[in-house]
């Protein structure tokens, strides 16, 4: 463990939780994709399996059930106890156009070619989309509440902490894991716009975000 | 394949 994954983490965490308190609080699902959320349910699903197969440390044990439970108490929130708020107008993103390539890819190109661990690079690799349904909303609503940008900064600085803590891996133990590191670049890639816009627009005092 | 590195990552 270095302090850039213990902060990736604590800020994956922070993420998760605010956007689970503002759903819960303001008892509204309103500006957020549901979409991204049913994939953040899944990456974790298939990344976790290994929940009970393989003991690393209490912390991981602890960090990945805590991360299971509030991504599906978030889906559940939105598509069942907020239902009515949910703006399924909105969250049109063919989800289909992400879960397909992803699957074929990580039956292409992974490190073992058994079950486990083509779930767990279908988990990698999707997880670096996962969030695109949610910023596709964003841009055809043309805005976003304060604190739905607060959860997409903490959610895309976690990956790029955890870029750090793989280059402090390579550097200090030797560790590389090509798929991930590969995966985890295109994923904070994907946030560099909205990271503008954050800093920009948002940190200036704005209620909300609204697009150009 | 790639030695499979241990994931020990969240």
């Amino acid at each position: 463990m270095n302090v850039f994954r213990l902060l990736g983490d604590v800020s994956h965490l922070v993420a998760i939780i605010i956007l689970f308190l503002k759903i819960f609080r303001s008892k509204s699902c309103a500006g957020i994709s549901g979409k991204s959320q049913v994939l953040f349910a899944l990456v974790f699903t298939t990344r976790y399996l290994d929940l009970f197969t393989s003991f690393i440390s209490i912390y991981n044990t602890v960090m990945k059930v805590v991360f299971l439970v509030l991504s599906y108490a978030t889906v559940y929130l939105i598509y069942l106890r907020f239902r009515s708020s949910y703006d399924s107008e909105s969250d049109t993103f063919r989800v289909e156009f992400l879960l397909v390539p992803v699957a074929g890819l990580s039956f292409l190109e992974n490190y073992d070619f058994t079950p486990i661990e083509i779930l767990w690079t279908f988990s990698i690799y999707l997880e670096s989309v996962a969030i695109l349904p949610q910023l596709f909303m964003i841009t055809k609503t043309g805005e976003a509440e304060s604190i739905t940008t607060h959860y997409l900064f903490f959610l895309g600085l976690y990956r790029a902490l955890y870029l750090a803590n793989w280059v402090w891996r390579y550097h200090t133990e030797g560790f590389f894991d090509q798929i991930a590191v590969v995966s985890g670049v295109v994923q904070t890639i994907f946030y560099c716009d909205f990271f503008y816009l954050y800093v920009t627009k948002v940190l200036k005092g704005n209620s909300k975000l609204t697009l150009p | 394949a790639d030695e499979s590195p241990a994931h020990d990552e969240l």
